[in-house]
């Protein structure tokens, strides 16, 4: 394996959205790029994220090759990349390490770093294609700005979608809150727009610990997309450039 | 209320 970012900003930012989610994962790596799947110890959410061969440059994958990474460990090393170095991940065949090369733009520091790697085991889950009954997108910042806002009313949201808008609704001990976002196209700025489809409506309950959580993802994408069904997880999606992202699913939570 | 699904009620183990 031999990736080179153009800036390590991307992965620092990967890696830090996913840390507290996941600590041991296997970073999956093949000709299409490098790919990541794992679930929280609690089984409740999973953290999906696709880093496409055309996000690199270059990037040369000979064989299927898994680096099990302790996260923990990794943003230890990532820590010693600034953003805007360059950042190259090498990896042998049947690997002990994964090598890390930090460059600065100016080329007059250059930074290695070998990382153990470690056996995951890991349970695989088929997530299969679906069409959701809901989808919206809208700013990453409101999203979190409603998460933690809502976090203090309650630990759960539910999250209702109708033609209308969507809606975000907390009940706790000391009162209720809720936040609507309307449909919205900002001709000046499509980063603010707030655009759902609808195919029926949806009303699903949610963790917002978990959430909160995902939207450490906030930094890495200006648009946030929500993609519900009744009955079935939650997706919370950040696309990157060049088809990469990092989804996270959450499984809802039990009705009364 | 405060019971939450688990993810592998929804999908298969692959």
């Amino acid at each position: 394996l031999e990736a080179r970012l153009e800036a390590a900003d991307l992965f620092k930012k990967v890696v830090e959205a996913i840390k507290d989610l996941v600590q041991h994962c296997n970073f999956d790596c093949n000709d299409s790029g490098i790919a990541l799947q794992a679930m929280d110890n609690s089984h409740v959410a999973l953290v999906s994220m696709m880093l496409t061969a055309d996000t690199f440059t270059p990037f040369r994958c000979d064989r299927n090759i898994p680096l099990g990474i302790d996260l923990t460990s990794l943003t230890k090393v990532l820590r010693a990349a600034q953003s805007s170095d360059i950042l190259t991940i090498k990896s042998e065949d049947a690997p002990d390490v994964v090598n890390l090369v930090f460059e600065g733009k100016d080329q007059d520091r250059i930074s290695e770093y070998d990382l153990k790697l470690m056996d995951i085991d890991q349970e695989h889950l088929g997530i299969p294609d679906t069409e959701y009954a809901a989808t919206a997108s809208m700013p990453a910042a409101d999203f979190k700005r409603i998460c933690s806002d809502l976090l203090l009313i309650s630990e759960a949201v539910s999250i209702e979608c109708t033609k209308e808008g969507i809606t975000f609704k907390a009940e706790g001990d000391i009162g209720n809150g809720s936040v609507t976002l309307r449909q919205h196209s900002d001709l000046e700025n499509s980063d603010k727009n707030v655009d759902i489809s609808l195919t029926e409506p949806v009303a699903l309950s949610f963790s917002l610990k978990y959430l909160t959580g995902f939207c450490k993802a906030t930094g890495l994408s200006n648009q946030v997309r929500l993609c519900l069904s009744n009955d079935v997880p939650l997706m919370v999606e950040y696309a990157l450039a060049n088809n990469s992202y990092l989804r996270f699913y959450l499984a809802p939570k039990i009705g009364d | 209320q405060n019971h939450q699904h688990i993810l592998q009620g929804f999908y298969e183990a692959a």
